[in-house]
């Protein structure tokens, strides 16, 4: 009995080979290739005493602890078992060769010299992926998804969203920190539309630009483990945009779409142990974040070429109607423009518009002025006229005449638009007792 | 005022009582300068005329709004900021009165009413306002009958042609001769009493001018040789209006 040493290839000789082997000779050879690799042996020459079922003198060939046959004969003979040019091929990696001879090779008083056998082994890559070369008949695959073969060997690997794990068989999902930052996309349970596996920590961040809002709208079909009393005590779907979460989903009615108005949003998927749901599907888009519609506060403002919509970025312009100062609280403003910031908020409140006020007239000396019309202020299109102290002083007008109106600047002006006043000049010899002669 | 009567308030609305160098007269134009004689800030030959005109607008007196001098005194005075000479006047030349015109302008306006009235001045193009026996009125705080008056008086006076005033003046035969200057004109009488005196100097000659309705002052008490001893003489208004407009301005 001989260990044959782990060689991809070699010889065995029966026995005193090429000479006659000799009688009540018994000869193992344990033939052992490395991993990976199976025996294919082939006999080069084989010619040993035929006897039925070889009974007298015989080779056994052992492989996987299966026999793979017992010969003997000669070429042409009638008995026996030649194995003539057959490939013997194992399973695994060893092959168990014996030779069995009996104590003589008389036939009819006469010696017959039987040479012996030559054979050849070789060691042949044993490709472990294909289940037909399984060695055992319930023996698992040897990967969990995919198989490569090499020569003398193999490996494994997992689809996309899997991580081969220590065994170097088994794929585990992936899905604890997947991050997401196109526009749009689509994200969806490990396996989808394939029942997801248990004991999920996934986590799908989605991160966008600032200024941009996400929408996600889930696909058919939506299927989380769900129990009807308790909400979502086995699977759960939980939906966060900054920090705070939108909803926890499961169960098989889908959310539909939802608006984050967020441009960061995490989608954490949590499931036990067990389970047999589809699992979700999720597209998600993104547009620049919306601002509320800008609304005037009062009668008297105009929002510059209306937009139906705003987005980040955008601006609108506000200006007043004539007469009417833009106020943002007590400061008077020149011009105003609001921008449609990242969060959804306009950077600056809308103003308002008062009505202009040009303040007390100024006073005319030696004279006075009255309001023209019924409400007597001082606001925009109000109207004064002047008149000096008569009959000791006259008024002196410009071209503009006495008459002032509150003008949409916020002074005085006359007809002209000019706004110095008039002056009041003294009458001259205008007494107001003259003297009148009686006596004559 | 000799021969005159008392005037009311608000007849003379424009009379001003000065006392820079004695108890003057002037008269209101606008509501912020008195027209007066210059000789009533720079007496003739007075040994006191170095005094700068700012020191004798801070000393000057002006009082304006009634015909009673203790009112007017109790009314209050209307102070000087400037004083305004008239370039032809010479206070050393005893024997003329030349430019004997001055300006005060006063520091604050003064409110119109109908106590307190500008005179008119005359339209450049009229001169019947100094023709022979125009008539015209005075008035003045000054001298009634060697008393000085402590009420407006008035007087009523003709205006007189050139020849007689210089044929009067001639037949004087004072030993100094006089100026009878063309920017002169005299006016009264040669017999009645009625006349200005001491006192009256600076006060308006006003005349009524018809087509407007207004009196315009057409002379300024100067000078005279005693007084209701014969005509009185006063500044021509007329021919220092381009002055008058240059300081006071068009208005």
């Amino acid at each position: 009995s001989s260990q044959v040493p782990r060689k991809l290839f070699g010889e065995i000789r029966s026995p005193s080979y090429p000479k006659p082997y000799p009688n009540n000779n018994i000869s193992i050879w344990d033939i052992h290739v490395p991993e990976g690799y199976v025996v294919k042996l082939t006999f080069r020459y084989f010619d040993l005493e035929p006897s039925e079922s070889c009974f007298y003198d015989y080779v056994k060939i052992k492989a996987d602890k299966k026999n793979l046959g017992r010969y003997c004969g000669r070429l042409g003979s009638t008995t026996g078992n030649h194995p003539g040019r057959k490939n013997f091929v194992s399973k695994g990696n060893k092959m168990h060769l014996a030779f069995h001879s009996d104590f003589s090779n008389e036939d009819n008083g006469t010696v017959i010299p039987y040479k012996g056998f030559l054979a050849y082994y070789q060691a042949v890559d044993l490709d472990e992926c294909d289940p037909n070369n399984a060695a055992e008949e319930d023996e698992r695959p040897h990967c969990q998804h995919f198989c490569h073969n090499y020569v003398g060997g193999y490996f494994c690997s997992c689809q996309a969203g899997y991580q081969l794990q220590g065994d170097h068989h088994s794929c585990k999902a992936q899905c604890s920190s997947e991050l997401f930052t196109e526009a749009s996309g689509y994200l969806s349970s490990p396996a989808y539309p394939q029942p997801y596996p248990e004991d999920l920590r996934c986590n799908y961040s989605i991160r966008l630009q600032k200024g941009l809002s996400v929408s996600l709208k889930f696909l058919e079909p939506f299927e989380i483990d769900d129990h009807q009393q308790v909400h979502c005590p086995y699977d759960q779907l939980k939906i966060q945009a900054r920090g705070r979460e939108i909803g926890e989903f499961c169960g098989k009615e889908s959310p539909g779409s939802i608006e984050t108005n967020s441009n960061e949003v995490d989608i954490l998927f949590l499931t036990d142990e067990s389970g047999f749901s589809r699992g979700w599907k999720i597209r998600y888009t993104s547009e620049k974040i919306r601002c509320p519609q800008p609304v005037p506060r009062d009668q008297f403002t105009i929002i510059r070429d209306l937009q139906p919509l705003y987005q980040f970025q955008d601006y609108f312009v506000v200006s007043c109607k004539t007469g009417y100062n833009l106020m943002e609280g007590n400061q008077k403003l020149l011009s105003f423009t609001a921008v449609c910031q990242a969060d959804g908020t306009w950077h600056r409140s809308m103003p308002r518009c008062e009505i202009v006020n040009c303040g007390n007239p100024t006073d005319l000396t030696n004279g006075a002025f009255r309001y023209v019309n019924q409400s007597a202020n001082n606001n925009y299109q109000s109207e004064i006229t002047y008149r000096c102290n008569e009959p000791y002083y006259h008024i002196v007008t410009g071209t503009g005449g006495d008459r002032f109106t509150c003008s949409a600047e916020g002074t005085w002006v006359d007809q002209d638009g000019q706004v110095r006043i008039p002056a009041c000049l003294p009458v001259c010899g205008k007494p107001v007792n003259p003297i009148t002669e009686l006596e004559r | 005022i000799l021969g005159g009567k008392s005037a009311r308030r608000g007849s003379f609305p424009w009379q001003a009582l000065t006392g820079i160098h004695g108890r003057g007269g002037g008269a209101l134009l606008g509501d912020r300068w008195i027209l007066t004689a210059a000789h009533t800030i720079f007496p003739k030959g007075a040994l006191e005329n170095n005094v700068s005109l700012d020191q004798l607008a801070e000393e000057a007196n002006v009082f304006l709004g009634h015909t009673k001098v203790e009112e007017l005194h109790r009314m209050g005075n209307h102070p000087v900021r400037r004083i305004f000479i008239h370039p032809d006047y010479n206070p050393k030349d005893e024997h003329s009165f030349n430019g004997d015109i001055a300006l005060l302008e006063l520091k604050y306006p003064v409110s119109l009413g109908p106590t307190v009235l500008p005179i008119c001045l005359p339209d450049t193009t009229n001169t019947t306002f100094y023709a022979d026996g125009r008539m015209g009125y005075v008035s003045g705080f000054g001298v009634e009958k060697n008393f000085i008056s402590n009420d407006l008086k008035y007087v009523r006076l003709p205006a007189v042609a050139r020849e007689k005033c210089q044929s009067w003046l001639d037949s004087k035969k004072r030993d100094i001769p006089v100026v009878f200057s063309e920017n002169m004109f005299c006016a009264g009488f040669l017999t009645v009493k009625q006349d200005t005196c001491q006192g009256d100097s600076g006060s308006v000659f006003t005349v009524l001018d018809t087509a407007s309705g207004r009196w315009v002052a057409t002379g300024i008490v100067s000078w005279g040789i005693g007084c209701a001893e014969g005509y009185g003489f006063y500044t021509k208004i007329l021919n220092y209006l381009d002055w008058i407009k240059g300081i006071v301005g068009e208005d």
